[in-house]
């Protein structure tokens, strides 16, 4: 799958 | 951070300060559903796991710290205060809270970038946030008047969500590997909801006349 989504937003 | 996102934050910020603001001043919480407030400070509760966990920057944690402090005391201003809570119209807000936090839990354990707790935990608190607006909208249409404020409240909390459409496609096309499928459907289908509000809100606004929802 696809890299796991950068948790940086709110 | 781009312009988009910045945008967007801040009119999430200035929303739930609006209806802070509103509440506390006026000491009255008319045409405002508990239910969405409570499923709101559930989805900043599952979102924000990592509040602890992982520090990204001051502002994330600052701005994490306000949405949570916000959206409980709301909560806590319409369930314990003695004046607000005897504006509340419970009859009226009658939503089921189930009937969006069950499917919205099991749809996080189909689809979902990675089975662990935190990972479901996120997802489910972007597809909890889609359409934890339901209930307001409900309840605005029921009550059909819509004081300013309130309108206000839910025209900046669609806009905020339209800026971070703005964001993701901003960073979609400036940074490699930003996949975000699953917060880019959630996203869209929450403005999406939002649409009849706007149409009604900008022809109030341009025909200068009450917010008035069709029945």
């Amino acid at each position: 799958g696809d890299a796991i989504p950068d948790k940086d937003e709110l | 951070m781009n312009i988009f996102r910045l945008a967007g934050d801040m009119t999430h910020l200035v929303s739930v300060l609006v209806l802070l603001l509103k509440i506390h001043t006026i000491k009255s919480c008319a045409g405002i559903s508990l239910k969405t407030q409570e499923l709101y400070a559930l989805v900043f509760t599952t979102r924000y796991l990592d509040l602890f966990t992982d520090y990204i920057s001051l502002y994330n944690t600052v701005m994490k710290l306000i949405f949570l402090g916000s959206s409980f005391s709301i909560v806590w201003y319409i369930r314990r205060h003695k004046i607000v809570r005897r504006s509340y119209d419970k009859d009226q807000d009658t939503f089921r809270h189930y009937f969006i936090v069950l499917p919205c839990l099991v749809l996080a354990l189909l689809i979902h970038h990675k089975f662990t707790f935190k990972e479901v935990m996120w997802t489910f608190s972007l597809y909890l946030e889609a359409v934890a607006i339901l209930p307001q909208l409900v309840l605005l249409q029921r009550t059909r008047n819509i004081d300013n404020l309130t309108g206000q409240y839910v025209f900046l909390l669609g806009a905020y969500r339209a800026l971070y459409i703005l964001n993701w496609i901003y960073r979609h096309y400036t940074e490699p590997h930003y996949v975000h499928w699953i917060t880019w459907i959630a996203g869209i289908v929450q403005t999406l909801l939002y649409a009849d509000f706007f149409y009604y809100y900008f022809q109030s606004w341009k025909n200068n006349v009450k917010l008035q929802l069709p029945a």
